[in-house]
């Protein structure tokens, strides 16, 4: 069986020209093994 | 494999052996049965541990071709075209059935035991002693101990719903908003959570409409006549692909027969609509995806949709042969992978759009959403 997200994440501006950049980071590798729980990925408010 | 073809021979003259022997009288008669018998099985026995064997083999060579970089592109093959002839979905409920035979207590952790050593699970985790579980069908679907899984703290972090390998991640950007699934060969991200989605995306009517104005604007201030415009050639619009908004990932998991199968709420989340694609059941293994097309848009599945607190977020539960039906708790009473009367495949999505006082169904981060079962 599989599992597919698909999820809005925050996106800053970039504070040099005004361009949207992403925020959100993934903290996986492809054919990493995972478990409940465990962060996919991470954003900053700032 | 000349041990293989030898196996075979001894076997077939054995059997030649005791059917003379039944020609030749009555009393031997039951000893060529009981010969014959017993030497089909072993050959079949030997015939599918000879062809288990060789599909290890292909996946090593897989494996070790991954390790030196190369990627296996997209190759549709016979045996995925003959698996589309096959009533999977029938298979898949028969084998349900049959993993849901009680066993006898006595033998329970054995088998399970077994299942464990074969498909790699942890049984230190396991919620219950071993004998608890009545059956392999119960045992699949097992809880685990109070705080094997600890849920990441952090407010800033989307948690992993699943046990399960990182099959694919990433971030939608291009005009159509596809995802891959092996080299070569991708689907739309619009067929697998429906087209009635609420996805997060830029309309390629939007995008036509804005650049006709801008050329509407483009042609006032250039003042253009009007035989240029009546005589120029008319355009046709052919129909352009939404783009994602900014900032829409996705990520693909894969668990595999040993893993823990039920899924937590990667976020606190407000479900809106649950969608039940009744489709096929196909393998989801490595192999599979690199032969069948479309093999995640094809199968039986669960779309979760909703909000959550940066926005749009979808769930997409796909169920396979061996792991057909899917259990959801916000709806107890839904079932799939059930009989159709219908012959076409290709059926609309039934639609439940979840209205508790116009919330929707709220969910903790990793509160447990559904489950995956045998058959």
């Amino acid at each position: 069986s599989t599992v597919v997200l698909v999820f809005q994440a925050p996106v800053a501006k970039s504070t040099k020209d005004n361009t949207p950049s992403t925020d959100f980071r993934f903290n996986i590798k492809r054919g990493d093994r995972i478990h409940v729980g465990e962060a996919l990925g991470r954003w900053n408010d700032s | 494999n000349p041990f293989f073809l030898n196996q075979l021979r001894t076997f077939s003259s054995s059997a030649k052996a005791a059917l003379n022997d039944g020609h030749n009288s009555n009393s031997s008669s039951s000893n060529g049965n009981t010969y014959l018998l017993p030497g089909a099985t072993v050959a079949t026995i030997l015939m599918l541990g000879a062809l288990h064997a060789r599909r290890l083999y292909d996946d090593k060579k897989v494996e070790e071709a991954k390790e030196k970089g190369f990627e296996p592109g997209f190759q549709p093959d016979a045996k995925a075209s003959f698996l589309g002839l096959l009533p999977l979905c029938t298979i898949s409920r028969m084998w349900g059935s049959l993993m849901s035979v009680e066993l006898p207590v006595k033998m329970r952790p054995y088998v399970y035991r077994a299942w464990a050593r074969a498909f790699h699970s942890n049984l230190e985790e396991v919620a219950l002693p071993l004998e608890e579980y009545p059956s392999m069908r119960d045992f699949f679907a097992r809880r685990l101990r109070e705080g094997c899984r600890p849920i990441d703290s952090d407010s800033q972090c989307l948690i992993s719903p699943v046990d399960g390998i990182v099959v694919r991640f990433g971030e939608l950007k291009e005009p159509g908003a596809m995802i891959e699934q092996v080299k070569g060969f991708s689907y739309s991200v619009s067929a697998l959570l429906g087209l009635n989605s609420f996805l997060p995306m830029v309309s390629g009517k939007d995008v036509v409409e804005k650049s006709s104005e801008v050329e509407n604007v483009h042609r006032d201030q250039t003042k253009k006549s009007w035989w240029r415009v009546s005589f120029s050639s008319p355009k046709f619009q052919e129909p352009v692909p939404a783009s994602p908004i900014k900032g829409l990932f996705y990520c693909v998991l894969y668990l595999s027969p040993g893993d823990y199968h039920r899924i937590h709420s990667p976020v606190d989340w407000n479900v809106l609509v649950r969608r039940h694609f009744s489709g096929r059941l196909y393998p989801v293994n490595e192999r599979a995806t690199r032969t069948i097309r479309n093999l995640y848009v094809e199968n039986e599945r669960i779309v979760l949709e909703g909000q959550w607190q940066q926005g749009y977020l979808a769930l997409a539960a796909i169920g396979a042969t061996n792991i057909g039906s899917i259990e959801l708790y916000t709806e107890p009473e839904l079932r799939t992978n059930r009989p159709r009367k219908k012959i076409l495949q290709s059926e609309p999505p039934e639609e439940r759009v979840y209205e508790r006082e116009g919330v929707g169904c709220m969910v903790k981060k990793g509160e447990e959403v559904a489950a995956f079962n045998m058959g």
